[in-house]
């Protein structure tokens, strides 16, 4: 027996919408501890990890590890059925389920719908992501960052990311020009509006802008967003959901032949 | 030129 309850679905919806356009199908890994995802994009330049722990739910049991594969277009589907402000339940009967339920009360308790979609078998294994000391790691608006990632990505293909202790710089070019966006580190680390960079070493690196616009649909989650890079790996964006987790994007560089 | 590498250049199977 599965069954996880959230005091509003609108949290449930905003993760849905930072995965769907990445990703097709995604195993929903659910344990005593919360629920996992991992899973590629169809090109494997992205991984996206998402977490949600069982402490951040209303309600949470898991009798015992299981395994859901979801399409999550038919998923988001599912979700849009629900007003932001319901109460949503997830649950699934069995062990090995082939179905899930999803359960929306209206906030007076008048309305109460239920929607069953089936699961499928996906078969994806597990990546390991090693542990890594980043070379630079900043903190800026999740707005800021969504900002500059569409306004760049008119101009080209390529995002190149530099960060030393000056600020951070997003510079891109293409047939119509060049472009460049530079955030310098701000006095008051607290507030939401703050960058703040913390630097072992200087770091530039090239990324896709297509895969970037993709991981700032996770920006109505939070009011900020963390970027870690280290020279000739993958840049991290991590997006904070509440206390209950978070969702973070790797993405391969483009590297200089 | 540059050439997009994969999450596979980086990360192992676990």
């Amino acid at each position: 027996m599965f069954e996880a309850s959230l005091a509003q679905s609108a949290i449930l919806k905003k993760v849905l919408d930072a995965i769907k356009d990445l990703l097709n199908e995604a195993n929903f890994e659910c344990t005593d501890d919360g629920i996992k995802v991992q899973a590629m994009d169809n090109s494997h330049v992205s991984l996206v990890s998402l977490e949600l722990r069982s402490d951040g739910f209303e309600k949470y049991r898991c009798d015992r590890n299981l395994s859901m594969g979801v399409n999550l277009a038919s998923m988001a589907k599912i979700m849009r059925c629900s007003s932001n402000s319901d109460k949503v339940t997830i649950k699934a009967q069995d062990d090995n389920p082939d179905k899930v339920s999803f359960i929306f009360e209206s906030s007076n308790q008048e309305r109460i719908s239920d929607y069953e979609m089936k699961l499928m078998d996906i078969d994806a294994d597990q990546l390991g992501i090693p542990d890594t000391e980043y070379s630079c790691v900043v903190k800026m608006p999740s707005a800021e960052f969504a900002r500059i990632c569409k306004d760049l990505n008119q101009f080209g293909e390529s995002l190149v990311i530099s960060c030393s202790k000056e600020g951070i710089k997003f510079s891109t070019s293409g047939d119509l020009g060049s472009a460049n966006v530079k955030l310098a580190q701000t006095t008051d680390a607290d507030k939401d509006d703050a960058v703040t960079i913390e630097m072992r070493s200087p770091v530039t690196l090239t990324f896709a802008c297509r895969y970037l616009n993709h991981f700032t649909k996770a920006t109505p989650l939070s009011s900020q967003v963390q970027l870690s890079m280290s020279d000739e790996i993958p840049l991290l964006v991590e997006y904070r959901i509440g206390d209950m987790g978070c969702i973070k994007y790797y993405l391969a560089p483009k590297i200089d032949d | 030129t540059t050439t997009q590498k994969t999450i596979h250049n980086y990360f192992e199977w676990a």
